[in-house]
Order: structure tokens, then C-alpha cells, then sequence
């Protein structure tokens, strides 16, 4: 039985450009998996950008010392495709019965496609969203599992003009992501535009029912003698039977100094 | 402590919202921002148990005992801040983000927003044309006081008001924009330091835009009257 909870997956990534691997998705999460770091897959940065990636793999030099970043090729040049990246994990997790799997990604730069165990799913465009899947019915009865995913750039990238200028020629504009990276008056342009897995990578197991983004309120009255804390949060019975639940809530000072809680 | 424990029935595969009852608290700790008292902050955990299966799902945040309110001071056009009730004099700096190659780090960002609060600031305004700040950057502004005026991702230069002029009508897709300007407010909203949402920099997102975010992010009437008397509290619960 898998402990309730969630675990990060940010250890053990591969990442390879898609132009460099032949078979797909489907292949690599069933029959191809890599085997490791070997060409043209390299250990990879997550969560973190494609440019991160290449960077701590000596690919590219570290755009932040001297001209190096007019060495990188800029996606304009290169093509989206050129910064379209694979990015490859596995992780263990055998679930018992009624418990859930739910694979969380908490932020992706700008879309891309989830492979996991030969199933394909969509993460659609948006910087800042929250991807959240539920992996229960495809996870290995053994419990190893092989988790790819494609991740576009984003779809407007634009080009930056020979004089620069502040977001260069706001193309980025037109999609809903990060507008700093075509270069501002403090900063050069970010090559592949911030693109990749840039944020936590979870998988998450539940029993039955799943809590999902509770809220706080407070109000507060009498000079702040009386204070009311209002809670609500979304419910979601998983299971095909009525879920008979007990909501706990529970509220306690943070410890201060060396007080410990017996 | 406080504990609360609320029994309901969920139907197979429902998705449903619930709101316990409140939790009454005498005098609680108050959070303040840095330089105006301390950063308390209470632990907030929310567990569910189902008969027959045991505890299903927990969750658990930091919460800080607050009230920040701002309006714009007609005299000076600026903006004034108050925080439970106390006028604060705002010593803000900008935030772009941390790192151009996003290697967002827990320790990165706490050396980042320590310095902040090492120099006497109260206050950082995360740009337009940067991020929505990660959980990680506000966790850290709760603990070392810092309030935050988080704008949304539009900004003068790019939407409208560049050179050349571009994007007038911000991004091509407006229900993308408010997909994802509403799951960042359930992300981010239960932090004490969040102080203020803000539409964009230097320009006023395209209306269709602006007019969603003032009427989705309006506090709830009922939270509206401050010192109304106890029947306030019936009505709300």
C-alpha cells in the first residue's frame, strides 16, 4: 500500500532534443526506454528550463558570463524545434485498492505532450497553469514506471530586432507566458524563452476522496479581538461507491524558539 | 488548538465544495510585515477520513491572521496601505525573478527574500513581465514579512504602449489569460503576505480581460462589512 501524499519527482531526469530521437512517445515509455545519459540523451534539469539543461551539460556556456549568450543560438534562428525537448524519468509506485495516482505538474512553459507507460496526454498552452492527471489506471502492476514528455516552446517566440528593445518585437505577447524573455532594457534575450518543465513535478497518492485547493478566509472584528477563520475546499470522490467522510480541520500555532509540541 | 470535525456523504465520482463552520479565535496572533510586529503564522491542516478506508487525502498550509487594505489616496493619487488597521509607510522593491535560466531553488529563494528583509523592506512587486511567483517565493515573504503586489502578464511595453506599438488586445486567447490567472489565484491566495493582485504594468489589460479579473477577484460581499455586529456572522455562516 503506497503512503498518502506527495513525492517530488526532480531526480533521475534524461532530456534529448526531439530532433535527435527517431521513435516517439509510445516506444520510449514501453519498448525504447533510454538507458541512461548516453547521446543524445543527457541528464537533465527538473524542474528547470531546456537552456538549464544545456547548460550544466556544457552544450552551451553560461549565458551570464561576458558575450557568451551571442553564442547560443536564439529560437528565432534556430526554429521552435530546435528548443523542442524530451524529457525522461521513471518512478516506483504500487497503489492497493482504492487508492488513486494523480501526476501533477505544477507549471510547464508553454505545452506539451505526457507519455506515461505508452498512453499519450495533452498538457495544453498556458505558462502558468497547473497540469494535474490521473495516472491511476495506467500505472505497471509492478510498479516501475516510464514517464516521457515532449514540451513545446512557446508559439509565439518572435525575433529579436538587431537594435533590441524592451521585449523585442512582442510576439511573446500574443501567448500567455513570461514577456521579459525577447530581452528588456536590464537583461539579453533568453535563447529558448524559459521553455521546459519549470516548475515542481509531483505524483500524488489518495484514498477514495481527493482534497483540491481549499481556501483560508479570515474576518476579523472588535479590534481584532474576534476572529472568525473560514474554510472551504473542493471535494472529489474518486471511487464508484458513496464516500462517507469525516473532515478534519485543525489549527495550531507555529512553534516559536525552543517550545516543542508533546 | 483548534479541531473541527464536519461528517459528509460524497456520491460516487462527485465533485463537490464544502465550508466547515467557522472557527471562532480570541485575540489570535496577528501577522504583520516586517519592521511592525511578528510574522505569526498558524498551521492550517485539513485531513479527510472515509468510513472503511482510513485517511484519504491531507493538506496543510500556513495561514497568518491579517487584514491588508489599500485604496488610492486622493490627495497624493498614491496609493495607501493599511494593515490590521495600522497605516504602513511602504518601502517596496521590484522583482523581475531570480534567475534567467528559472533555477528557482527553496534555498534560492529564501537568501533572495531574507536580503529583501535584511534591507528594511517591507513590500516587492513582482513585474508584469515576469512570473507569477512560485508558492516557494511567498512561503518566505510570509515568514520574513514581506507583502507582495503580484501583477498579472501584461505589460506597457509589449501590450500596446511599445515601439514598435503591438498587441493591443494582449494575447491572442483571453480565456487562456483568465484559465490562467484563476488557477494562479488558487494556488497562491491563502498566503499571508499576498497583499495585492494587479492587472499589468504601466497598462490596463484589454477590457474583456480587466473587467474579469476586478469581478473574480471582489471580495465576497459578506466578508465586506468589517465591524458589522454578530449578525453578520449568521448570515455568513
Amino acid at each position: 500500500m503506497a503512503e498518502i501524499g506527495k513525492i517530488k519527482l526532480h531526480s533521475g531526469w534524461l532530456a534529448a532534443r526531439s530532433t535527435d530521437v527517431e521513435i516517439g512517445g509510445t516506444q520510449l515509455t514501453t519498448t525504447h526506454p533510454p538507458t541512461g545519459p548516453t547521446s543524445p540523451w543527457m541528464e537533465a534539469v527538473v524542474p528547470g528550463t531546456v537552456l538549464g539543461t544545456l547548460v550544466k551539460n556544457k552544450v552551451v556556456p553560461d549565458p551570464f558570463y561576458g558575450l557568451e549568450n551571442e553564442t547560443i543560438i536564439d529560437i528565432a534562428d534556430s526554429g521552435r524545434e530546435h528548443y523542442t525537448f524530451w524529457f525522461f524519468t521513471t518512478f516506483q509506485c504500487k497503489l492497493s485498492g482504492n487508492q488513486h495516482l494523480d501526476l501533477n505538474f505544477r507549471a510547464i512553459n508553454y505545452s506539451a505532450e505526457v507519455y506515461l507507460n505508452g498512453h499519450r496526454m495533452v498538457l495544453p498552452r498556458g505558462m502558468f497553469r497547473r497540469h494535474n492527471l490521473d495516472v491511476t489506471d495506467i500505472l505497471h502492476p509492478d510498479g516501475q514506471n516510464f514517464l516521457a514528455v515532449l514540451v513545446f516552446p512557446p508559439d509565439h517566440p518572435g525575433t529579436i530586432p538587431t537594435e533590441g528593445g524592451q521585449g523585442g518585437d512582442h510576439e511573446i505577447g500574443k501567448d500567455v507566458a513570461t514577456q521579459y524573455v525577447e530581452g528588456w532594457d536590464w537583461i539579453a534575450p533568453i535563447r529558448d524563452r524559459n521553455t521546459g518543465i519549470w516548475d515542481e513535478v509531483s505524483i500524488a497518492v489518495t484514498g477514495p476522496v481527493k482534497i483540491i485547493d481549499p481556501h483560508l478566509v479570515s474576518t476579523l472584528f472588535d479590534d481584532y479581538k474576534r476572529v472568525y477563520l473560514y474554510a472551504t475546499t473542493e471535494l472529489k470522490n474518486k471511487s464508484s461507491w458513496v464516500a462517507s467522510c469525516s473532515l478534519n480541520i485543525q489549527v495550531t500555532a507555529e512553534l516559536e524558539g525552543n517550545i516543542c509540541l508533546v | 488548538e483548534h479541531l473541527q470535525t464536519q461528517h459528509l456523504s460524497v456520491p460516487p465520482g462527485a465533485h463537490v465544495q464544502y465550508t466547515f463552520p467557522e472557527l471562532f479565535f480570541y485575540k489570535p496572533n496577528l501577522w504583520w510585515p516586517n519592521g511592525m510586529g511578528k510574522q505569526s503564522l498558524y498551521n492550517v491542516t485539513i485531513t479527510v477520513d472515509v468510513e472503511g478506508y482510513g485517511e484519504s487525502d491531507s493538506w496543510s498550509h500556513h495561514f497568518g491572521f491579517r487584514k491588508i487594505e489599500s485604496h488610492i489616496d486622493r490627495a497624493t493619487g498614491g496609493r495607501l496601505f493599511k494593515v490590521n488597521g495600522e497605516p504602513i509607510f511602504i518601502r517596496g522593491g521590484n522583482w523581475i525573478l531570480s534567475d534567467g535560466l528559472l533555477r528557482l531553488s527553496d534555498t534560492r529563494y529564501r537568501t533572495d527574500i531574507k536580503f529583501h528583509a535584511d534591507m528594511n523592506l517591507n513590500m516587492i512587486r513582482c513585474w508584469g513581465g515576469g512570473l507569477a511567483e512560485r508558492p516557494e517565493f511567498y512561503h518566505y515573504c510570509d515568514i520574513y514579512g514581506l507583502l507582495v503586489w503580484q501583477e498579472f502578464w501584461i505589460t506597457g511595453d509589449v501590450d500596446g504602449r511599445g515601439v514598435p506599438v503591438s498587441n493591443p488586445n494582449g494575447p491572442l486567447d483571453h480565456e487562456l489569460f483568465m484559465l490562467c490567472a484563476r488557477d494562479t489565484v488558487k494556488l497562491l491566495r491563502n498566503h499571508a503576505s499576498l497583499a495585492l493582485w494587479v492587472g499589468g504594468n504601466e497598462q490596463i489589460p484589454p477590457n474583456d480581460i480587466n473587467m474579469s479579473l476586478k469581478n473574480e477577484l471582489k471580495l465576497h460581499p459578506d466578508f465586506m462589512n468589517a465591524n458589522e455586529t454578530e449578525n453578520t456572522m449568521d448570515n455568513l455562516s
